[in-house]
């Protein structure tokens, strides 16, 4: 045993952080993609989770609160100009409680040996901001001496998952997160029959596919027409109705797509090509072939600029007030620069912005009437977008009544 | 020893005492306490450092431990109050 606990702790593992500010060194959503895989560094081998807080103003915020700042930084320990100390954290507590703060006259960098690698320095700084001190053992995250940096696919020593480990517990023995999901309530009628129909879904003969189904993956307008799509299988709804009520294979139509369903998808404006999401991957296509030399695997989301602990994307969408594009995953929505081909700075938001909006969605996209249209389940929503709100709590509609013909 | 070489020795050491009075080897309660300190006091710090940076405990600023106190490096306290 080498590791140090620091004497103080959280006495909760759902822990947030908030980015004070980013250093000029590094484009900041790749900093910001750095921070979350620092982060998971330490969620991976612990009950602990890391949410990002978007907006603060509260003394105390966010549980870790990260800055980029040079010598005096309204703290007792002034930085030292470049080289020497690169950062320090405050351990667990109120205030500074868990902060940790980088020295920006280190040259910070990401992916090349130069320079003091964000990653390893922030890692380390974290453990702090969880209770841990530093470790004598050389080759320990704790070692307080910076040691380059980490090799491409980075784990945790076990000196150090030994520390964390007694502090925040332990994953299950085959280190697959342990997801308690505690419902809050029994489950509403609407609920349980949510869940009957999801049932029934997934019980249907593969090869069959009713278009009265309930759940839908995808929802996207394309040159002008509906594409519903379900499993392997879409439809096509022109102004006026269906084209045709029996779905068509995806890859009958997009040639190649190697995925056996959609999470989401989109026509881009520029150029009109249609982006599909699956996973953490993405594919773009030129009308019915995939882009050229695009690879058949699919590229990553952090290519967007995306986290890369990112699971999927749950619905994509050009937003009817702005035309601007974006991206949901879960409670939060990235604003999609189709120029820059990344997401927006200072980005992901919390999805609590779209009022009324049901997450994690399964679609939205906006309809020939110019409204934008949220699906979740076998239901529709649609946003009244100068009030910033779903029309209605409820459901404006079902689905499969208004496009599917059902 | 000529007074250049003097104070520099001089300025090794006290810059040897606030590195280690920063990051928790001297039981002083502030930085300003380093030239009070007892010689024995800082042959104790010195060796505390060398041995958590598992150096040879020599007890002394010598080279090796001054280039072990120039890398860069955290700047929380490797010690417990």
């Amino acid at each position: 045993k080498r590791y140090v606990i620091s004497g103080s702790q959280w006495e909760k593992t759902n822990l947030t952080f908030r980015f004070l500010n980013y250093s000029p060194d590094v484009k900041f959503t790749k900093i910001r993609t750095v921070i979350y895989e620092a982060f998971r560094v330490w969620s991976q081998v612990t009950h602990l989770t890391f949410t990002e807080i978007m907006f603060g103003s509260a003394k105390k915020d966010a549980d870790i609160r990260i800055m980029f700042a040079q010598k005096f930084h309204h703290d007792g320990y002034p930085f030292d100009g470049p080289g020497n100390i690169l950062a320090h954290a405050f351990f667990p507590g109120e205030n500074k409680g868990g902060d940790a703060h980088f020295d920006d006259d280190e040259n910070w960098t990401v992916d090349s040996d130069e320079g003091v690698n964000l990653f390893m320095v922030a890692a380390h700084e974290f453990g702090h901001a969880l209770g841990l001190s530093h470790s004598k053992t050389p080759g320990s995250l704790m070692y307080p001496w910076y040691a380059g940096k980490q090799s491409k696919y980075y784990t945790l020593p076990k000196d150090d998952v030994e520390g964390i480990q007694k502090l925040y517990g332990v994953k299950n023995s085959n280190n697959t997160p342990v997801i308690v999901l505690v419902p809050n309530h029994e489950g509403s009628k609407e609920d349980k029959d949510e869940k009957k129909e999801e049932e029934e879904d997934e019980n249907k003969d593969e090869g069959f596919v009713d278009n009265c189904t309930h759940k839908f993956d995808a929802i996207t307008r394309i040159r002008g027409d509906v594409y519903i799509f379900k499993g392997k299988y879409f439809w096509r709804w022109e102004s006026g109705g269906m084209k045709d009520s029996s779905p068509i294979l995806i890859t009958q139509f997009w040639y190649n797509y190697p995925e056996d369903s959609v999470d989401a998808v989109f026509e881009r404006k520029k150029g009109s090509k249609i982006m599909f999401f699956k996973g953490n991957k993405y594919w773009l296509y030129d009308a019915n072939h995939m882009e050229k030399a695009w690879p058949i695997e699919g590229r990553p989301l952090t290519e967007l600029g995306l986290p890369a602990d990112l699971k999927k994307i749950d619905a994509a969408f050009t937003w009817s007030y702005n035309k601007r594009t974006y991206l949901v995953s879960d409670d939060m929505y990235w604003k999609f620069d189709e120029n820059e081909n990344y997401v927006v700075y200072d980005y992901p938001r919390d999805m609590k912005i779209w009022q009324g909006v049901p997450t994690p969605l399964d679609a939205a996209f906006q309809f020939n009437d110019g409204k934008t249209y949220f699906i979740k389940g076998k239901h529709y929503w649609e946003f009244l977008d100068s009030q910033m709100r779903v029309k209605t709590k409820l459901p404006t509609g079902n689905i499969s009544e208004r496009w599917m013909q059902c | 020893q000529p007074r250049t070489q003097r104070s520099a020795g001089t300025n090794i050491q006290k810059k040897g005492m606030k590195y280690l009075m920063e990051f928790g080897y001297v039981n002083g309660p502030s930085l300003e306490m380093e030239n009070l300190m007892s010689e024995e006091a800082q042959v104790k710090a010195i060796r505390r450092f060398q041995a958590f940076a598992n150096l040879p405990l020599t007890g002394r600023l010598d080279h090796r431990t001054i280039e072990w106190m120039e890398k860069p490096r955290c700047g929380n306290k490797d010690t417990l109050p």
